[in-house]
């Protein structure tokens, strides 16, 4: 998984 | 992804598309504001810092692309293209949006996820994004007639982020620990904006009139 707080969207 | 999100990111696709076929289309710029243009390019450079340092998916890698380079490209055009730059409305785009872009960055430093140059520049690229937008409808509002393209370009620019607030309400019911407050907020203040906009737009539509905002 992504780390957190990853920004995933646009 | 859900259906919210990419149907805002399409909305979005589509009022930039709009905007480079009203120019290409026209050969003019008139009615459309540079700054709100500088504005949002300075939004996609802020938010896409991390475009080569982590990989959402190809997907995101494209859309970002292809945001940075189609904003790059019709501010070149309105500043450099020797024939679209003659109809830019200079004594009409005159919003200070300096002062947005220090509002944003002062916020930023002051309420953000983290303090790192990555949430920070995040953060103000959100607040700026939120705000991009006045000077093009200060803009709109002196320019009188509106054109149908400029229209429909604003007009799917403010949907975006409305169907973003869907995908955000929709994903805090799906997914656990999901909090994009900083940005939901942003998104209510800036789809708010358009409030009038969009008043004038259903008027034109339902009328079948030229859309025309109030002085």
């Amino acid at each position: 998984t992504r780390k957190e707080g990853s920004k995933d969207e646009l | 992804m859900n259906i919210f999100r990419f149907a805002g990111d399409m909305t979005h696709l589509i009022s930039i598309l709009v905007l480079l076929l009203k120019i290409y289309a026209t050969k003019s710029c008139s009615g459309i504001s540079r700054k709100t243009q500088e504005l949002y390019a300075l939004v996609f450079l802020a938010r896409y810092v991390d475009i080569f340092t982590e990989f959402i998916s190809v997907y995101n890698t494209i859309m970002k692309i292809v945001f940075i380079a189609s904003t790059l490209a019709i501010v070149w055009c309105m500043r450099g293209h020797r024939v679209v730059r003659r109809s830019y409305d200079k004594e009409l785009d005159t919003f200070r949006h300096y002062f947005l872009i220090a509002a944003s960055l002062v916020l930023a430093l002051l309420v953000h996820e983290k303090f790192t140059f990555q949430e920070i520049l995040w953060a103000f690229s959100i607040y700026l994004e939120a705000v991009a937008i006045l000077p093009q409808l200060v803009l709109l509002q002196r320019s009188g007639n509106v054109d149908n393209l400029t229209g429909q370009y604003v007009f799917f620019l403010g949907a975006y982020r409305g169907l973003y607030i869907l995908n955000w309400i929709y994903r805090y019911f799906t997914e656990p620990h999901f909090s994009r407050w900083i940005a939901c907020v942003s998104g209510l203040v800036q789809t708010a904006l358009y409030a009038d906009f969009f008043y004038y737009y259903f008027l034109s539509w339902k009328n079948n009139a030229k859309l025309k905002l109030p002085a």
